[in-house]
């Protein structure tokens, strides 16, 4: 917070992967130099796959740590907080990828504080790259700023580009990047001159995003296999193998409700993807609102007339009407079944339908588990369903679900000018599946508690990671084996992992941090238990919502089901109160962002009716 | 229909719904110092939908401002502005902007008209329409207050009673039904009402999706907001 009476002195932010298990600590330190004690706030964000670990507060020598807890159990505390009319809650939303935590501690006149968060997170390979975004908005000149990123990926690093948002050409020069076989340092340190907007004023250039990108190497089809202190973690990735050509069916809402730039983003996105698909793809077009009229009524071949066509067609979709997305959705999956039945389609392309839609369902069945159910018996585990949520409006864990029941997945795409991109982007990610049904298979009797070995596809630039717990501390290698369906040919290929000894490959790192073989684990474990505890049989879901919890808890994890409780110091008021670090859902996010969005575009107003009270009558 | 008290000094907003058998007529403003009248008429759906639940909109607003001689009849198919003996009819299809001594019109093409009355208030009317062959759902209309501080302290009605502010406090947040939807205790004109943090719709800036509106939501026809219960704001004719 701006405030000549509160000196920023030092901002760190440091980095440390291992394995694309990412570890970053977020330390900053202030003076309150006015004559009366003062509010000062501590306000970063960090990437919403992340968890939070750890967060302290050093106030005149004494330290104030968060705690984890059930999040039942904190919410009390929180309630007698809010009831004592005091404020709560450390996390909010902030962007599509981050979230800002935030608090405020009264300090005495003359007195230091130093905020510590430590948040982890496993590094997701996409589009054959991992990030680090770190974001830092200081405020203030800062006597000590300063990045560091230490990467350590064992199988050597493919590459490594780093840049900020706010750098400028003077600045760019001050990222400092050592890269050797397997390890990378990022360092940004400017000086207080360099952080300078103009001569003479006060203004920081350092407001924004700073990002490194980077990627390692794949020398062997197995993937890489570490053992390190009794657990294990095997990323797959196998290179240069060939796509596997798709039968995908375009499943697009029209809807009243997509009118206007939706439907805009819609079209033009379609067109790209279009022009994208390969010849020996096969594809279809389903525009629906109350009304489901296919573009064919099977599926064509991606041949340059037959694109041109559906471009012709995709130019001519309007929004009218209702949402009927059960029988849209219904009719896709009986044309992929009839083409396969009539032999229309290769044998071996990958059915997959994409559904496009920006709100709920109100035509035909309208109830959302119906639809579920009704989808979910029509593709009976033969083809893969991915669900595209457009907008603030639609029921994203509706879709999500569905999209999980049916070897898919589900990404939001947020109303803003970039919402073709968006398309395109996830359209890119999912449309080249190089392998499908990948099963990772190990010894049963040399590991347990195996994180999900089984996945529905590989896609071209990402990455299959499995972790689990060797059952014996003696063993130190056992045999690999992965099976899965290739493009014309089965793929099967079996290694012997072997553990790893960190001190032979970094001999001058004592120590990255700690057991994170084990702790990646254990995030990984926790995600997974996570997402099946949102479908299944209700026994089975609180069942895996338990061992999530259990791990959050025993990992120290601010998870959906955790939250962090920090005590602040006494007052003069008397005792401080609790406040709580929450993790967010992704239906939270979506709430928040709704509410955000009212209060944004008030903004715009005229000044007169801005401020000005208004009382109105509308429809529910 | 719902209803939505916005006070931005406090950042927060009350909102209640009011439902009734279609075909009522609401008071919504009086104030007899400056003979402001508005009246609204709910309408129902073209029927009853699956689900059963009976829904109510305003399908018609009367406005009078006798000292102005203005009388506007505003439906959903037509506006019908009478001033001092004049008669004019538009379609919600037309784009009109009127400026007269005592009132200007703006009407924007099949979405909103706005209404300035000399020295008194400015309002809004929205037109919401429905797909045509929608099996249920009809147009309708929403009515929001624009400017009111020039009515009298006696201005009155289900949106009147509120515009010279209201005082409350809302403590005791606990858990709702709803996980998003906390419930909490409104302390207003010395009562303890159980209310429900929820949204509503304003569809000012975004006649098709509307806007969520955080509010507090007071329940049973905003009963214990309201001077009275909704009844005793039922008239017998528009005028």
């Amino acid at each position: 917070i701006p405030n000549a009476m509160v000196e920023v002195y030092s901002v760190t932010v440091d980095c440390t992967v291992a394995s694309r298990f990412a570890h970053t600590v977020m330390t900053s330190s202030a003076i309150n130099k006015a004559n009366a004690s003062q509010e000062i706030f501590f306000e970063v964000e960090m990437p919403k796959t992340a968890f939070i670990t750890n967060f302290s507060m050093e106030i005149e020598g004494q330290i104030y740590v968060g705690e984890v807890k059930e999040k039942e159990k904190a919410k009390k505390q929180y309630e007698k907080a809010v009831s004592s009319g005091q404020t709560a809650g450390l996390v909010k939303v902030s962007g599509r990828k981050m979230e800002k935590f935030s608090v405020s501690v009264n300090i005495a006149a003359n007195s230091n504080v130093t905020f510590v968060l430590t948040y982890q997170e496993l590094l997701q390979r996409k589009l054959g790259q991992y990030e680090i975004l770190t974001r830092v908005k200081p405020k203030q000149l800062v006597q000590n700023f300063q990045i560091e990123v230490d990467i350590y990926e064992p199988q050597g690093i493919a590459f490594v580009d780093a840049y900020g948002t706010f750098l400028s050409n003077e600045l760019l020069p001050l990222v400092e990047k050592t890269v050797t076989d397997n390890k990378a340092h990022i360092s940004f340190s400017p000086t207080l001159e360099q952080q300078r907007k103009c001569p003479g004023c006060d203004g920081t250039l350092i407001d924004g995003d700073f990002i490194v990108k980077y990627d390692v190497n794949r020398a062997t089809t197995l993937g890489d296999i570490q053992i390190v202190n009794g657990y294990f973690v095997h990323f797959f990735a196998p290179p240069d193998l060939p796509r596997v050509p798709k039968n995908v069916v375009f499943v697009i809402d029209r809807s009243g409700s997509m009118g206007g730039t939706k439907m805009q983003q819609t079209r033009e996105a379609l067109l790209e993807i279009l022009k994208d698909l390969h010849m020996e793809d096969y594809f279809a077009l389903i525009p629906f609102d109350h009304e489901i009229t296919p573009w064919k009524n099977s599926l064509m071949k991606a041949t340059e007339e037959n694109v041109a066509e559906a471009m012709k067609y995709v130019r001519r979709i309007n929004d009218n009407g209702g949402t009927n997305i059960n029988d849209a959705v219904l009719r896709a999956v009986k044309m992929l079944i009839n083409d396969r039945k009539n032999n229309n389609v290769p044998e071996r392309n990958l059915d997959m339908i994409i559904l496009l839609t920006d709100g709920m369902p109100n035509s035909g069945e309208s109830h959302l588990p119906r639809i579920q159910e009704n989808v979910r018996g029509a593709i009976d585990g033969n083809m893969s369903l991915f669900c595209l949520g457009f907008g603030n409006d639609v029921d994203y864990s509706f879709l999500d679900v569905m999209a999980k029941q049916n070897k898919g997945v589900a990404r939001r795409i947020y109303e803003a000018s970039d919402a073709t991109l968006q398309l395109q982007g996830f359209y890119e990610e999912v449309s080249s599946p190089l392998l499908s049904e990948v099963d990772l298979r190990y010894p049963d009797n040399a590991v347990e508690y195996v994180t999900t070995n089984h996945f529905r596809q590989l896609f071209n630039g990402s990455e299959i990671v499995v972790a689990g717990r060797l059952s014996d501390n003696d063993i130190n290698n056992f045999l690999v084996e992965v099976f899965a369906n290739g493009f014309e040919e089965d793929f099967q290929v079996q290694g012997q992992a072997s553990a790893m000894d960190w001190d032979v490959i970094y001999p001058d790192q004592e120590y990255i941090f700690g057991d994170f073989t084990e702790r990646m684990w254990a995030y990984l474990t926790i995600q997974q238990l996570l997402e099946k505890s949102k479908s299944g049989p209700s026994e089975e879901k609180e069942n895996n919502t338990a061992k999530a919890l259990d791990l959050s808890l025993q990992y120290s994890f601010v998870t959906p089901l955790t939250s962090m409780v920090v005590t602040k110091p006494e007052t003069e008021d008397g005792p401080g109160s609790p406040l709580i670090a929450d993790k967010l859902t992704e239906e939270q996010r979506q709430q928040a962002e709704k509410t955000s969005f009212y209060h944004r575009t008030h903004a715009h107003y005229p000044p007169v009716y801005a401020s000005a009270p208004t009382y109105f009558v509308d429809g529910d | 229909p719902h209803f939505m008290i916005e006070l931005p000094e406090r950042e927060d907003s009350l909102c209640f719904n009011i439902n009734d058998t279609p075909g009522t007529i609401f008071n919504l403003v009086r104030d007899p110092t400056s003979g402001i009248l508005v009246n609204g008429q709910t309408i129902g759906d073209k029927k009853i939908p699956p689900d059963g639940k009976i829904n109510t909109y305003f399908g018609r607003f009367g406005i009078v401002h006798q000292s102005l001689g203005v009388r506007l009849d505003v439906t959903t198919k037509d506006i019908l502005v009478s001033q001092d003996g004049k008669r004019v009819k538009m379609l919600w299809s037309d784009a009109a902007s009127l400026k007269g001594a005592n009132m200007d019109l703006l009407l924007t093409k099949d979405r909103s008209l706005t209404v300035t009355l000399r020295d008194s208030v400015k309002f809004v009317i929205l037109l919401h329409k429905v797909w045509e062959k929608h099996p249920y759902h009809q147009n309708y209309l929403g009515f929001y207050t624009l400017d009111s501080h020039l009515l009298s302290p006696s201005v009155h009605g289900l949106l009147g009673q509120f515009y010279h502010g209201i005082e409350f406090e809302v403590a005791d947040l606990r858990p709702g039904e709803v996980e998003e939807k906390p419930d909490a205790t409104m302390y207003i004109k010395g009562q303890a009402l159980n209310v429900t943090r929820g949204w509503q719709k304003d569809y000012r800036w975004d006649v098709k999706n509307g806007e969520n509106v955080p509010c507090w939501f007071v329940h049973s026809n905003g009963t214990g907001l309201i001077d009275g219960d909704a009844s005793d704001y039922v008239v017998s004719g528009l005028f």
